[in-house]
């Protein structure tokens, strides 16, 4: 402000002033996020994924019921969802392919990440146990896996499985891809295409304390 | 805080919403369709600057002599949020996915003078 006049700000004119807040609206949306521009052109999932998933992850949806009112915490928490690309498969065995931000990776600690796979019926009175490798990056075939778990599966329907160390132990490598091979003991395996039985990684991070920064 | 009126010349809180349609941002962010912002305009005469929240008591008897007394601190007085809280965000990430998070202190709720 000119010398002499009262220090506090704003004194524009209505269609400036509109510019202004309007700018530093998109300024303090974008900082906020962390992120440099806004996202160019995103591919959206089909709106029956989505809504699969969201559901999955927020039960109280189903029952019609708003989520709870954020708290106005100092921390940002995030929650994110991130949709499978189908990889290379066979009949006995199938790659999923997950890629991440590149934001949770440099800002972020990854507090829980779940690996959601949904399985049709399988025959009558049956369970088959299926053996999933976490593998770094677009993992080549003969990849070395992060980690491996076996995934009982009883029935029709939605199955979780923790992936937290091996999606840490990703972006810790400095990449933000994460390879998923599905081995079954009784092919052909579930072919996921563009429905709502995607197969997803609902992951909750917190931003601000990546690891490294937590060490020192 | 006090929500401003035609008439209101004192610190008060104005609304002003963001349409994400009217900035193109509506293919990215999927909820809410728009930001809340709000912000605080107004004069902070000697006798309203105050410490925000602090009610009547005999400290701020005292801010107030000395403000009264002492131009230079009254001028430094100012019309600023007092009371925010969290912007809910849905959005798609660069790489498609579908973040959710809780940007703090992003709408104003309630203005007051320093």
């Amino acid at each position: 402000s000119p010398h002499g006049a009262p220090r506090c700000p704003m004194a524009l004119t209505p269609p400036a002033q509109r510019r202004a807040l309007l700018a530093t609206a998109q300024h303090s949306i974008l900082t906020g996020l962390h992120l440099p521009e806004r996202p160019r052109a995103p591919r959206p999932p089909p709106r029956a994924a989505l809504l699969s998933a969201l559901r999955r992850v927020q039960p109280q949806l189903n029952r019609g019921v708003a989520p709870p009112r954020p708290p106005n915490t100092a921390g940002q928490n995030y929650e994110v969802l991130s949709f499978a690309e189908a990889g290379p498969s066979t009949p006995r065995s199938s790659r999923l392919l997950f890629r991440f931000s590149q934001e949770l990776r440099e800002n972020s600690e990854v507090l829980q990440a779940q690996l959601h796979v949904f399985w049709p019926p399988p025959g009558p009175g049956s369970s088959q146990p299926v053996a999933v490798r976490l593998l770094h990056g677009d993992a080549a075939s003969n990849g070395t896996a992060l980690s491996e778990a076996m995934l009982e599966v009883r029935g029709e329907g939605w199955n979780a499985l923790d992936v937290s160390d091996a999606l840490r132990s990703v972006l810790s490598r400095g990449t933000e891809r994460l390879t998923v091979e599905l081995n079954a003991s009784r092919p052909p395996l579930p072919t996921y295409g563009w429905d709502d039985r995607r197969p997803f990684v609902a992951v909750r991070a917190r931003i601000g304390t990546p690891p490294s920064r937590r060490r020192r | 805080g006090i929500d401003c009126s035609g008439s209101t010349r004192t610190c008060c809180r104005k609304e002003f919403f963001v349409d994400f349609k009217e900035i193109g941002w509506e293919d990215w962010i999927i909820q809410p369709e728009g930001y809340h912002m709000n912000y605080c305009a107004g004069l902070c005469p000697p006798h309203v600057a105050a410490v925000p929240g602090v009610a009547a008591s005999f400290h701020t008897a005292v801010l107030n002599l000395i403000k009264a007394n002492n131009a230079d601190a009254a001028a430094d007085s100012c019309c600023v949020p007092t009371q925010r809280r969290p912007l809910s965000l849905l959005y798609y990430d660069r790489d498609s996915n579908i973040v959710k998070t809780d940007i703090p202190d992003m709408i104003v709720d309630a203005c007051g003078c320093t």
